[in-house]
């Protein structure tokens, strides 16, 4: 029995691998990461996120996980959400959230590394990985080691975003990884005295992504201001809205 | 003669080395390197801007630059904006702008020393260097490369911003970067239907990270969409406000 403890965990039982990239900052990245986590866990399944992002992690501060990551049979076992999501993070291993890692590149991928091989992840259905910006060390590193990662594309419509976005799409498919399709996030903006919805970012970029790379658009998530409020306060997975559930239907 | 312009360009002549900084995607340090370096070249200073987001190059596409980069005495020779400024970036170097470079950490840091020792830049009042996210081997090697280097933060006022936004100033003042201030950008926004001002992006992020660092604040940048649709055109440098006048003051 325990060597059958021992040799399951050496391949922990994951359905899916999904990583959820952008190449561009600020799109809103961990925040799909997170609302697709909230989701899908709503929905029953069991899920995890390794939170890629070695020297910004944002996942902790969004999903309101702050506890440290313990040790047993010398693994690192993930603090859980509210909700019951598996977390590892830089941040989790820090004494205080900001605290800067200066670490160069191959720390980076050793951490990435460390946060897949010597976790006790358990049986999920889905782990997520949020991806830093950026096509260096730590995508790379991730496409190279779970080789069946999916890749989630997250873009907002602005011309400058969609080009560095595509950047992401052509080393995804360079490296041999699987491109599911993009969310857009952060389009349209509700003026909250007159109702009016009005175009935050604006631009042909993500129908010039979806027509000129063969992409299906998998959500499109509107600026709304209480996504930015519940990721401030670490309550997520607390937000709910059609956008939302259309995307992990 | 010859070896007086061969040794003065080996010790360029810049007034000012200013690195712009956020640790955080997405909260405008390109668009703010680029209302800077604008802002200053109108006043008549000679203005240079390096873009050390190898991986993720906003600056040609925000400045309207797409020259190729040529080659004199061996010397990289730095296309010029409509309005002058002289930029260097890796998109400069590419085909295709959304070609991607997928690089670790020490071919990033071999480019981005590149771009600095073996560019002609000649005679500069001020050198701009856009850093990318993280706390990684960019503003390690500029940090370490030009110990002169001024740095100054852009950040956004809500809290999940400025909790990675401290961890870059934390990083500059760990290797003995001075850091100038902070830049709020898009905090509010104006909704283009009813005149409404409301908060796009709230929190008490920036006035804790005011107070907590003892820092200044330089400027503070509205929301505003032509903003965006300028980058989007590389028409950055048509763009006057008094937020940006007051900034460069
Ligand atoms: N749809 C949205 N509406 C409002 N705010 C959003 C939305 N998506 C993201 N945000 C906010 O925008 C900021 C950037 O999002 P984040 O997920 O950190 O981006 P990234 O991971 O791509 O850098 C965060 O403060 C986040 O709360
Ligand atoms: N004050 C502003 N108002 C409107 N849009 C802005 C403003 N500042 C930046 N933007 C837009 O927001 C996006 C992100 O800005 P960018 O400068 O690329 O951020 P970063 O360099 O921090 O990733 C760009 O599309 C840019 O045009
Ligand atoms: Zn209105």
């Amino acid at each position: 029995a325990a060597l059958e403890s021992q040799t399951k965990e050496i391949k922990p039982k994951i359905g899916a691998f999904l990583a959820v990239m952008s190449g561009k900052g600020g799109v809103g990245k961990s925040s799909v990461t997170a609302l697709l986590a909230a989701g899908l866990q709503r929905k029953g399944f069991k899920v995890g996120i390794l939170d890629a992002d070695i020297t910004g992690p944002s996942i902790p501060r969004i999903m309101g996980v702050s506890g440290r990551i313990t040790l047993e049979n010398g693994k690192m076992v993930p603090p859980l959400s509210a909700g019951g999501i598996r977390v590892i993070s830089a941040n989790l291993l820090l004494d205080r959230e900001d605290y800067a890692l200066v670490w160069r590149g191959p720390m980076i991928s050793n951490a990435i590394r460390q946060f897949w091989e010597n976790t006790f992840w358990g049986k999920l259905d889905y782990l997520l990985l949020d991806l830093p910006p950026g096509t260096s060390d730590a995508p790379l590193t991730i496409m190279q080691m779970l080789p069946d990662t999916d890749v989630l594309i997250v873009t907002s419509p602005q011309v400058l975003a969609s080009m560095i976005v595509r950047k992401a799409i052509n080393m995804a498919r360079r490296v041999g990884a699987r491109v599911m399709g993009v969310v857009e996030n952060m389009g349209t903006a509700v003026c909250p005295r007159c109702g009016e919805t009005f175009e935050l970012f604006r631009g042909e970029g993500t129908e010039s992504i979806l027509r000129d790379l063969g992409l299906p658009l998998l959500g499109k998530i509107p600026y709304d201001q209480r996504i930015s409020d519940l990721c401030d306060i670490g309550a997520i997975e607390t937000y709910e809205s059609e956008a939302v559930e259309t995307m992990v239907a």
